[in-house]
């Protein structure tokens, strides 16, 4: 695993996330059970504990966009770059943006939100891209089951190394 | 000649790619500024365990084509 220069990281537990928009890919509640369930991803192997708000402030945000979209990061229609997330920080920190111009699925092999999510919060919490094939940080999208994905060792030492383990 | 013509500008266009994935995921900031484009691509080829040529040989241009992350692979 590797974490970001300077090894930014959160320096709370109760972390807050907003979710902007919606891609017309899936229903909005597929949408919302895919980004929770990405974040218990972490949250299962930290203390970190993630709160859906909205109309308010929130540590991450998290949108759907196309091209440019005002982060000085365009991105770059169907394929190649799915998404981006920045590691934490004020403003733009933690946050995650998802290119919708990518179809979206729940389940099938086209590109999985779940799985790009977990991978993307993973930078939000602080973790760099790994050059182990096989971890949920390796920066190459490569679908897997998500009802039998299981966090790889690699990103759990690298979460662990940030936040601690999850208390029993 | 117009065959010739057409294999360059196939050359220079795979030369762009090269160096536009390169500038996105292995950036000259995180790096010393020397690097040539074929230091670039071994600090690639090192980064995904792949044969380390320098070159932009089949199995390094399969990975650039790949669905991924937009992050860079190399934090600046």
């Amino acid at each position: 695993y590797n974490t970001f220069p300077g090894n930014p990281r959160w320096k709370k537990t109760h972390l807050t996330y907003k979710i902007v928009n919606y891609t017309p890919d899936l229903p909005q509640k597929k949408v919302d059970d895919a980004i929770r369930r990405a974040f218990m991803v972490w949250s299962d192997v930290t203390p970190l504990k993630f709160q859906r708000v909205f109309n308010r402030h929130a540590d991450i945000v998290i949108a759907f966009a196309r091209r440019e979209h005002g982060d000085g990061y365009p991105f770059d229609g169907r394929g190649n770059t799915l998404a981006h997330a920045f590691a934490p920080g004020e403003g733009l920190g933690g946050d995650a943006h998802f290119d919708d111009d990518e179809r979206w699925s729940e389940y099938n092999k086209e590109v999985n939100l779940f799985l790009v999510a977990a991978h993307e919060f993973g930078h939000s919490l602080g973790l760099a891209h790994s050059n182990v094939r096989h971890a949920l940080m390796y920066p190459i999208y490569k679908y897997v089951n998500p009802a039998s994905f299981r966090l790889s060792e690699d990103d759990k030492r690298g979460i662990q190394k940030l936040y601690g383990r999850k208390s029993s | 000649f117009p065959a010739q013509l057409q294999q360059e500008s196939q050359s220079n266009t795979a030369f762009e790619n090269v160096k536009a994935y390169l500038d996105k995921f292995y950036p000259v900031s995180a790096q010393p500024k020397s690097l040539s484009l074929e230091d670039r691509i071994k600090e690639m080829q090192r980064f995904f365990h792949l044969t380390i040529t320098g070159k932009l040989d089949a199995e390094t241009e399969e990975i650039m084509k790949q669905p991924r992350c937009g992050v860079p692979d190399i934090a600046g």
